[in-house]
């Protein structure tokens, strides 16, 4: 059986938000280390990979290995109910056909509770390969944000190209053409607005605005977004 | 399509 639970709901809101316009069903593999979760999007063009480690649990009890068979639209739904910093505990028993999830407020005066069916998934293994990026640029995230929605009014796709000392992101479109240019910072008082580029080699690629911008829903999750790209890789955020 | 295959292919190689 699984039992789980986190100090603010808010955590897993941030994540299903991030996940569910690219992944409809998916597994939720649980172990005693914590709740993986790989799956491609429905046009097989990007993996989605998470880990919640079984640390950022209090607390965290997982007795075998069990898949979880998840409908991202009902999460996401459901997930709606639960206030930012209600405590949130999921749990499924042995053989469960159900994922029950409990919102309890922080001072105990409200309990939400709801199940929802658990599903069969077919589930390929799949993840990341460890490969030696050509470039790795580390920027603000919400920065990146901005520039994948800033450049989606111009074109579908943008061009990422990483040289020694700056990165520029180009669209061009019908109706037109922009760029960001970005450019490392060493002396910033937050780690989080630090902007750094490491360069093996020069890259220049293109990506779809439409993928990228949905990556970006992430950047609730964390200040800083990393972007790895080699020619003939996929680029990895 | 092709570019799809590749890709499920490179992510099982992980």
């Amino acid at each position: 059986m699984l039992e789980a639970r986190l100090p603010s709901a808010v955590t897993l809101k941030k994540i299903i938000d991030a996940v569910k316009e690219l992944v409809q069903d998916a597994n939720f593999d649980c172990n005693d280390s914590g709740i993986a979760l790989q799956a491609m999007d429905s046009s097989h063009v990007a993996l989605v990979a998470l880990l919640m480690r079984a640390e950022g649990f209090d607390p965290y009890r997982c007795d075998r290995n069990i898949a979880l068979g998840i409908n991202f639209a009902t999460l996401a739904k459901v997930m709606k109910c639960a206030g930012n910093d209600d405590n949130l505990t999921i749990k499924a028993g042995e053989d469960a056909d159900v994922l029950s999830l409990m919102f309890e407020s922080t001072n105990s005066d409200r309990i939400s509770e709801f199940d929802i069916k658990l599903m069969d998934v077919d589930a390929d293994h799949l993840g990341i390969p460890e490969t030696d990026y050509s470039a790795t640029i580390k920027m603000p995230s919400a920065e990146f944000q901005r520039i994948c929605r800033d450049l989606s009014v111009m074109s579908e796709t943008v061009t990422i190209e990483a040289v020694k000392d700056a990165v520029k992101f180009i669209a061009s479109g019908d109706t037109g053409s922009g760029s960001i240019t970005v450019k490392p910072n060493q002396a910033v008082d937050k780690k989080d607005m630090e902007v750094t580029v490491t360069l093996q080699e020069p890259v220049k690629l293109a990506f779809s605005l439409k993928y990228l911008n949905h990556f970006a829903k992430a950047s609730t999750l964390a200040g800083s977004v990393t972007l790895s790209l080699s020619d003939d890789v996929p680029l990895m955020i | 399509v092709c570019r799809q295959v590749w890709l499920t292919r490179y992510f099982e190689t992980a």
